[in-house]
């Protein structure tokens, strides 16, 4: 899902 | 993980050192926006909560982790270990014309309306302004130590190849977080007078940097 977009990124 | 992302954490990490070493050694957090580290503190903060909830890699935890610890060490220094150097009459921004609607953009725009979702939003948003009240001193003072603008360098190139990072992700993964990446392009834009005079003072050999 989008709200777990970015997550791996710091 | 692409060759962009990873100079991007790397230089990330650079900026934060050399602001800490440069307070540390020097005794002194002379022209240096207290302010903007706490904003930085409180980005971290919201941002990294996911710490508790979900494991993603060594590298995210370990670098989240550092990060955080650096962060508030170099507030710690600024406000309590060295004060007495901290020049707060010359670090006037209002931080609350960038928090309250930081905060409230924060919950109008995001990807659900969760607790921790709104966090990571309100970090996002304010890491993209966070840096405000640093370039506003160095304007109000005019002028600003040659390693102060080597931490605003690698500070402004860590989102920068963020954006090359996203463009990569987008074309190899399908992965597109228009949050991020709308703020970060933002984020970089606040930089780029910046590196134009970085490169044409300080790089030029001149030992400060001082505004026409």
């Amino acid at each position: 899902s989008d709200s777990q977009n970015g997550k791996d990124e710091l | 993980m692409n060759v962009f992302r990873l100079l991007g954490d790397v230089s990330h990490l650079v900026a934060i050192i050399i602001l800490f070493l440069k307070i540390f050694r020097s005794k002194s957090c002379a022209g240096i926006s207290g302010k903007s580290q706490v904003l930085f503190a409180l980005v971290f903060t919201t941002r990294y909560l996911d710490l508790f909830t979900s494991f993603i890699s060594i590298y995210n935890t370990v670098m989240k982790v550092v990060f955080l610890v650096l962060s508030y060490a170099t507030v710690y220094l600024i406000y309590l270990r060295f004060r007495s150097s901290y020049d707060s009459e010359s670090d006037t921004f209002r931080v609350e014309f960038l928090l309250v609607p930081v905060a409230g953009l924060s919950f109008l725009e995001n990807y659900d309306f969760t607790p921790i979702e709104i966090l990571w939003t309100f970090s996002i948003y304010l890491e993209s302004v966070a840096i405000l009240p640093q370039l506003f001193m160095i304007t109000k003072t005019g002028e600003a130590e040659s390693i102060t603008t080597h931490y605003l360098f690698f500070l402004g190139l860590y989102r920068a190849l963020y954006l090359a990072n996203w463009v990569w992700r987008y074309h190899t993964e399908g992965f597109f977080d228009q949050i991020a990446v709308v703020s970060g392009v933002v984020q970089t834009i606040f930089y780029c007078d910046f590196f134009y005079l970085y490169v044409t003072k300080v790089l030029k050999g001149n030992s400060k940097l001082t505004l026409p």
